[in-house]
């Protein structure tokens, strides 16, 4: 079989993470965070390819807090999912510092050692915080990139404490934690806001989110 | 993988973390699709550390709008109305930012070159709306015909036709007589995002001869918006309660399979 030049074809990352020129406008250059959170990356090479660019991030809180989540409803749901799921459930919705996140690996059909990885990846984000007291981690875990091979959990966990060192609350702590979470995106998608209630219009609030997915795209969450 | 961190320093109650962010993803996250593959990971994250909440001030609590199994507890599928201006300028705000969120990804959908809008409007009810309109999102062949920029609106009917029987949603379970909706009743339109005229290309069930011209100008935009509606009945007079569930898509691409041809290896 013969395949002309235009018909063989294969992808990889852009050596160099640039943005499209026509993507850039929706890159901000600035940002307004919310008070008491923090946002830090650090590299661990998830992904053989990946020799540079970081691929854990963390996102803290500097208290406790409330928070929630809405999961795929994809019965096959990955590791990072159940462990996340039955922290919340465990924990009521109160008391969570944050999240921690690896890209390069999704941790999907992984059994009981991508269930444990998923732990261990909550655990070591809670010895950074001084939360490893607690009989029930205080840090949600997400993972997203190939399914179906087990997390390089050493790299991770010792990228862990370099993404918790490497915290701060400006614009680009926040970007080069949404960065830290593409995979193919072309480009981090980070937005914030500010918003006042109508209760008592003289206090300003802020609220910010962060994203990522290019393909596999289908969201059912609940 | 869709993947989604979103923080405010607002109060908010514990136990309304979890109906603010459902009723938030319904139509945002929930709305959209690159691919139509859902992912084993996708998981939306909601943390409010109430740094920034004046003393004395109360979390907003809002009232439990899921029942345990996660279905809407109001028949109807529409929850009550939250009337507190508080809940209402906090739910817009989340709102608004997760649907920004949203589009970004759709925007970068792996091989995207359109953004393309979908509103079908129903007077029945908002889930066959949603479903049509998903059924329009996941053609292969809608797809692909945006991407050539040939406005071939017999795919996108063609996808709406079997859209009620593809409904199994937990809200609507698979029924032997869904509910569906007339062809006849049937319109639909491009919308171009430049604020000129609407090209009507399907009035109740009949075609309109299609300016190709004009069509092809309007998919050469990398915005677009399809408009379904699945009740334009004779008689209406404009003034009904119309529900409208938006979606919104990308084109597919020869980059599509370029990039997942061997993402793994």
């Amino acid at each position: 079989v013969c395949l002309s030049l235009s018909q063989y074809r294969s992808y990889s990352a852009p050596a160099e993470r640039s943005i499209p020129a026509a993507k850039q406008k929706y890159v901000p250059t600035t940002g307004t965070y919310p008070k008491g959170f923090l946002a830090g990356s650090a590299y661990a090479g998830v992904k053989a390819s990946n020799t540079k660019f970081d691929d854990v991030a963390l996102i803290i809180s500097e208290k406790p807090c409330p928070a929630t989540a809405i999961f795929t409803r994809n019965l096959f749901k990955a590791a990072p999912v159940t462990v996340s799921k039955d922290l919340l459930e465990q924990r009521q919705s109160e008391g969570f510092r944050g999240v921690v996140v690896n890209s390069g690996c999704a941790n999907a059909v992984t059994g009981i050692e991508g269930r444990e990885n998923a732990r261990a990846m909550s655990t070591a984000a809670d010895a950074c915080t001084g939360s490893a007291a607690e009989d029930v981690p205080q840090t949600l875990v997400m993972s997203t990139g190939v399914i179906g091979q087990q997390l390089p959990i050493e790299k991770i966990t010792n990228a862990i404490p370099k993404a918790h060192a490497a915290l701060g609350s400006d614009h680009q702590h926040w970007m080069n934690a949404a960065q830290a979470i593409c995979t193919t995106d072309t480009f981090p998608k980070l937005i914030s806001r500010t918003f006042t209630l109508p209760s008592h219009p003289e206090t300003t609030y802020s609220i910010a989110g962060m994203t990522k997915g290019a393909g596999m795209i289908h969201p059912n969450m609940a | 993988t869709l993947l989604a961190i979103v923080c405010t320093d607002a109060a908010i109650h514990p136990e309304s973390m979890q109906t603010v962010l459902r009723e938030a993803a319904n139509t945002t996250f929930n709305s959209i699709s690159v691919d139509g593959d859902t992912s084993t990971n996708d998981t939306v994250a909601f943390f409010a550390n109430a740094a920034a909440s004046p003393e004395g001030v109360q979390p907003l609590a809002y009232p439990e709008m899921y029942s345990k199994n996660g279905r809407l507890k109001k028949k109807d599928l529409r929850p009550a109305p939250n009337t507190d201006p508080d809940h209402v300028a906090f739910l817009a705000a989340l709102t608004d930012l997760m649907r920004d969120l949203a589009k970004l990804i759709v925007r970068d959908g792996e091989g995207a070159t359109k953004f393309v809008t979908i509103r079908v409007r129903s007077d029945k009810n908002i889930m066959v709306a949603k479903r049509a309109a998903v059924s329009i999102a996941t053609s292969s062949l809608v797809k692909t015909a945006l991407y050539g920029k040939d406005a071939n609106w017999g795919r996108i009917l063609c996808a709406i036709g079997y859209a009620p029987m593809l409904m199994d949603s937990p809200e609507i379970p698979m029924r032997s007589n869904p509910i569906g909706f007339e062809p006849g009743n049937t319109s639909v339109s491009f919308l171009p995002t430049d604020g000129s005229e609407e090209l009507k290309l399907l009035v109740r069930g009949e075609p309109e001869k299609v300016d190709e011209a004009r069509a092809k100008q309007i998919l050469e935009a990398e915005n677009l918006e399809i408009l379904v509606n699945l009740d334009d009945r004779p008689e209406r007079t404009g003034h009904e309660d119309q529900r409208e569930a938006v979606f919104w898509t990308c084109d597919f691409s020869h980059e599509y399979v370029t990039i997942n041809g061997d993402y793994r290896t």
